[in-house]
């Protein structure tokens, strides 16, 4: 038996806006210590892993581990039909072939179910080594969505270059070229709202917009957004979400041929 | 001219 119960189903339907771009499908693996997914784009340029903490729900039980595949274009249409604010429980029986969502109002006067079909999906999962990397940056999750949009209109690509400095975006294309460079915050108010890196060695790589941009669909999520690099391997763009877990996002950078 | 690399690259299959 699997059952979990979250106070706001808003978070999960932030969290399906953020993935259901790159994915159609993915199999999310439950146990006692949460639920966990992970799973590439088609091209296999991309990667996205997110893990739910079992205590970040008002109640969790998974008495046997469960890998439910799920049709996240259907899992929305059922998200659509809730509100933000309601509490929302799912369930499914070991070994079941479908997952019920069931959603009830605050006050508990209006309550709904819907029963969905889970998938089988071949699981091709991705052994992602410790890495140190040499450059971590944190910077408000909404100035990353900006540069990300702003830039995207002049090419295809984004160059990120971390210095002790600061960290320096670039992109050109057919009518020039444009550069947002942000240095680390010295004083800010807020943590979220300040800029901070942690450099050993600096780094210059370059990623595709168009990956970028859908990473930044779970901006709602988190204020903050971590960037992780190391001189050629893929960059890590990561989301906190309160208190429930986060949403990784692994990009394989472009190369010079 | 830039090129794509995939994740295959630098992560192996479980």
């Amino acid at each position: 038996m699997f059952e979990a119960r979250l106070l706001k189903s808003g978070q999960l339907k932030k969290i399906l806006e953020a993935i259901k771009e790159l994915l159609k499908e993915a199999t999310f693996d439950c146990s006692d210590s949460g639920i966990q997914l992970q799973a590439m784009d088609d091209a296999h340029v991309s990667l996205v892993s997110m893990c739910l903490k079992s205590t970040g729900f008002d109640k969790f039980r998974c008495d046997r581990n469960l890998s439910m595949g799920i049709n996240l274009e259907s899992m929305v249409k059922i998200m659509k039909c809730c509100s933000n604010d309601d509490i929302m429980t799912i369930k499914a029986q070991d070994n079941a072939d479908t997952l019920t969502i069931m959603f009830e109002t605050k006050n508990q006067e209006k309550m709904s179910d819907y029963e969905m079909k889970l998938m089988n999906l071949d699981q091709e999962h991705l052994g992602i080594p410790e890495t140190n990397y040499s450059c971590i940056i944190k910077m408000p999750s909404s100035e990353f969505a900006r540069i990300c949009r702003d830039l995207s209109q002049f090419g295809d690509s984004l160059v990120i270059a971390c210095t002790k400095e600061g960290v320096k975006f670039s992109t050109s294309g057919d009518i020039g070229s444009a550069n947002v460079k942000l240095s680390q915050t010295s004083t800010f108010d807020k943590e979220e709202e300040g800029v901070t890196i942690e450099m050993t060695q600096a780094v210059c790589l370059t990623f595709a917009c168009r990956y970028l941009n859908l990473f930044c669909k779970a901006t709602p999520l988190s204020t903050q957004v971590i960037l992780s690099m190391s001189g050629d391997v893929p960059l890590v763009v990561e989301y906190q979400i309160e208190e429930l877990g986060c949403i990784r996002y692994y990009l394989a950078p472009k190369i010079e041929e | 001219n830039m090129t794509q690399r995939t994740l295959m690259s630098y992560f192996n299959k479980k």
